[in-house]
């Protein structure tokens, strides 16, 4: 599903390029559950926003489903995204002057759902998240950890085959992070979407199936998680 | 040093008042280290904001430091913040065109101290969590972690005798959130800072004397941290 092939990824900075990320090679089958972990700093949301195809990379190759992705035009970024891609920013990146439940709906806007069957299908992840009594609230006016999860509810309504998510319980008490964990991992047994995470918690780490360690911009492990 | 009767905190939505601190009191002493936790969305960030000078509460009295607070005038609190209060946001509230030391300078400015000395101190400030090879990025150009980390430094940087961070380490990875605690650790043991943290994990929480939980806007318990 996901192949990528030496990626490397650079800022121009004072004249000189700063090296974020310095040769990722891995592939990522369907169906896959991987947390990618590492100190802060690493280049995780890099790699991930390179995943997501919302970034392009420096150098090196991205196949995603048999498709070659790293040179593609930001429109056509984006078609890919609408079709296959959930993403939860470790920023939330919600829309301001807009209630959570159009915020939850609006990556069915770009997917020409209609209106009836978006606004029930987002009341249903938003009800899904715990948020049904603040479904009408906007963004500054819901909690850190709310916000946290308006971001998970948008990213998992579309029905999208990968789900990306950075960080996505770093604002959540454990109760509600155990919550969030059995909703990746219901997506990802019982309706078989690929889920990659990032993660600071090794108890986050423990739902998925396989663990990414990013140290300074190289894999520096892959295993296995047993 | 704080003591809170009765407050409570109200915010008007669709013509009713939502309720969200449903009476408040609470007393904390100079140089005590206090952990609040508690479900997300359950009034903390509310309760640390009111603690810090930075809104105020529907009802209810806050004596700080002697004085009564809770219905000063804007102009009047963020004298008393400049002077006595140093915050961490949940959401790290940095200036975005302005690079990782002018934000930790800013503090400093406010407090009228010579541009050489506050340059000094944003620099061993920044170099204290971590981040002198990104004193010179914008916010944007920073990871997660280290916007974080920014906003750390920038609460710290000017002595104020009463720090408030408001999950301070949830973006950072295990080993970086240790050196955070440690700094926070020496600021209260070896220069008598008082500092009240929001934390949702027990191993932040652990490091704190006192634990303070807040359920549904009401404080369930309150116990010593042996
Ligand atoms: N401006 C507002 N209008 C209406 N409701 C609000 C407003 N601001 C906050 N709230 C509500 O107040 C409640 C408490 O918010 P608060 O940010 O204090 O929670 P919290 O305990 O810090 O949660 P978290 O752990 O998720 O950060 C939430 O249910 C939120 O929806
Ligand atoms: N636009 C930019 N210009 C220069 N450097 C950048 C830019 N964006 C990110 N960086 C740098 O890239 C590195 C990796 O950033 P990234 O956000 O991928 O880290 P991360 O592993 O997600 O960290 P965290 O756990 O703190 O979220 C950081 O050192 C950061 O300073
Ligand atoms: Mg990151
Ligand atoms: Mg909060």
């Amino acid at each position: 599903l996901i192949e990528l092939k030496n990626i490397t990824k650079s800022y121009p900075l004072d004249g000189l390029q700063l090296k974020i990320l310095k040769g990722i090679s891995l592939k990522i089958d369907d169906g896959e559950f991987v947390a990618i972990m590492g100190p802060s700093g690493s280049g995780k949301s890099t790699l991930m926003n390179i995943l997501g195809c919302l970034d392009k990379p420096s150098s090196g190759t991205y196949l995603l489903d048999g498709q070659r992705v790293e040179n593609l035009s930001a429109d056509e970024l984006a078609e890919i995204r609408n079709r296959k891609i959930g993403f939860v920013f470790q920023g939330f990146n919600l829309l301001s002057r807009t209630t959570a439940l159009e915020n939850v709906e609006l990556p069915m806007v770009y997917a020409n759902i209609p209106a009836e069957k978006r606004e029930r299908r987002a009341k249903e992840a938003l009800a899904k998240v715990g948020l049904k009594e603040r479904m009408y609230h906007q963004p500054n006016q819901l909690s850190g950890g709310q916000q946290q999860r308006v971001a998970i509810a948008r990213a998992v309504v579309n029905e999208a085959p990968i789900v990306f998510a950075d960080e996505p319980t770093g604002n959540l008490d454990t109760k509600m992070s155990i919550e969030i964990m059995n909703l990746f991992t219901k997506l990802n047994e019982e309706l078989k979407r690929t889920i990659i995470l990032v993660t600071h918690e090794d108890d986050i780490a423990r739902y998925a199936k396989r663990i990414i360690r990013i140290v300074d911009g190289e894999i520096h492990s892959d295993e296995r998680n047993v």
